[in-house]
């Protein structure tokens, strides 16, 4: 986390503010209640308190506006900038202003109003931008429900105005994995127009072969009605569709767009009720097959038929000799399958139907 | 290869122009003339940095893909550095 220059913040806890006007794209009630929700997400951790007024001037004054605003800082039309909020002191300070030609929406179907406010908040508060990508704080927008705040954020606005002396403790959002931690372990895995996405908790990490570094991205800001947790995904190239498994629903990608018509449930593949998720899935280029793998079996579905093979769950352990008896994620690339089972990856070569290569699962993400 | 000598293509006109605005912005690269794709001047080169170390993209100091791909992205309007 970072603070303002001189670490600036309010020399009063109570502090007071003002909505000076409202956006159009909400009811003026969901526009009080994200206000409302955003400050509280502040002070559920703090002794802060934030009484609202509702004429003169207030500490922190919030207002909707486009281009130049009067603050000789304008904004820039749709996306890009989304909002700016001043450092705590006298007049501007503290004030918080919403960029009017944005569509504000109260779900993640536009840029999410409170999720935005809870940010700007923060800076008006004393908080500057984080280099988290899990934090509140980090300067690029991503919608996400559930507790807004990651440790980072809790630890910087504590560390200007002390903990809150009577919260219930509050479970802050977990933090970005680090790519490099030697017991990490890959949630799902799979090509997608070339590149490779690398699945784990909230984020996903985009690895192009031309650009050594993974890029790490949280799955809501590119997909936002993708649930944060991914179980597999495998791409089928032929349809050039990716498809992503959590739970027992199923989603379509083409290309960076979600398909009409998903959610669909997994069983529509022909996988009995008893399955309620799928480990790992892989499609073979090769033989036109998807290999989707469930605790120690896998199934193997024919893309151009839409049907389940038949003689299928059949043991890993047996159809794939020297690999672990279950499977985290799988991807294929020349004729090799590549598995992840907790922090390891296995080589498998399809054709001599052996482990070639032993590699440390974090190995594809250039540690 | 591009000879540096001959016109910018548009789309790299428009993507140095962005990041220059992005860097004056947030990184407070200094208002004037900063070169040009191919010869960057040191300001603009130590600013790309700063924001790369920033975002924990690889620290290059050249406007590559994953740059601006952030730099496109859909953000707060206040610097991430100094005042």
């Amino acid at each position: 986390y970072n603070h303002f220059p001189r670490d600036l913040k309010w020399q009063t806890n109570d502090v007071t503010f003002r909505i000076v006007n409202y956006t159009p794209d909400l009811e003026k009630s969901d526009v009080d209640r994200a206000i409302r929700r955003a400050l509280n997400v502040w002070s559920d951790v703090t002794p802060l308190t934030f009484k609202k007024l509702h004429k003169g001037i207030a500490d922190i004054m919030i207002s909707f506006g486009s281009r130049e605003h009067g603050d000789h800082n304008p904004f820039d039309g749709p996306d890009g900038l989304l909002a700016h909020a001043y450092p705590p002191g006298e007049g501007i300070g503290g004030d918080t202003h919403f960029d009017e030609d944005e569509h504000w929406s109260k779900d993640s179907s536009t840029y999410n109003l409170f999720i935005v406010a809870a940010h700007e908040l923060g800076h008006a508060l004393g908080m500057s931008h984080s280099t988290e990508p899990s934090a509140l704080m980090y300067p690029v927008y991503s919608y996400s429900t559930g507790y807004p705040l990651s440790e980072d954020d809790v630890e910087g606005i504590q560390a200007l105005y002390g903990p809150n002396p009577n919260s219930r403790k509050v479970k802050p959002k977990p933090d970005a994995p680090d790519k490099c931690d030697p017991m990490l372990t890959f949630d799902a895995a799979t090509e997608l127009r070339g590149e490779t996405l690398v699945f784990k908790d909230r984020f996903y990490w985009r690895l192009h072969p031309q650009i050594p570094e993974p890029e790490q991205v949280l799955i809501k800001s590119t997909w936002p009605s993708i649930p944060n947790k991914v179980d597999a995904a495998y791409e089928n190239p032929e349809k050039d569709l990716v498809i992503i498994f959590s739970g027992i629903k199923m989603w379509a990608l083409n290309g960076y767009n979600l398909v009409d018509g998903y959610p669909k449930y997994i069983h529509r593949l022909g996988l009995p009720k008893s399955i309620r998720k799928i480990d790992a899935a892989v499609h073979i280029g090769d033989t036109g097959k998807t290999l989707l793998f469930t605790d120690e079996e896998y199934w193997s579905y024919d893309e151009a038929t839409g049907t389940m093979d038949r003689g299928y769950p059949r043991s890993i352990e047996k159809d794939f000799p020297g690999m672990n008896d279950e499977v985290d994620a799988a991807v294929y690339h020349y004729g090799f399958l590549y598995f992840f089972h907790e922090h390891v990856q296995y080589e498998y070569s399809y054709n001599s139907r052996k482990v070639m290569r032993i590699l440390r699962t974090n190995s594809i993400l250039n540690c | 290869p591009r000879s540096s000598a001959g016109p910018v293509p548009s789309e790299d006109l428009d993507d140095w122009l962005l990041a220059e605005k992005y860097l004056r912005h947030f990184y407070d690269l200094p208002v004037g003339l900063q070169g040009r794709r191919g010869e960057p001047s040191g300001h603009f080169t130590a600013k790309i940095k700063e924001m790369q170390r920033f975002f924990k993209l690889k620290v290059t100091g050249n406007l590559d893909e994953n740059t601006l791909d952030l730099m496109k992205e859909p953000r707060c309007g206040v610097p991430d550095v100094g005042e």
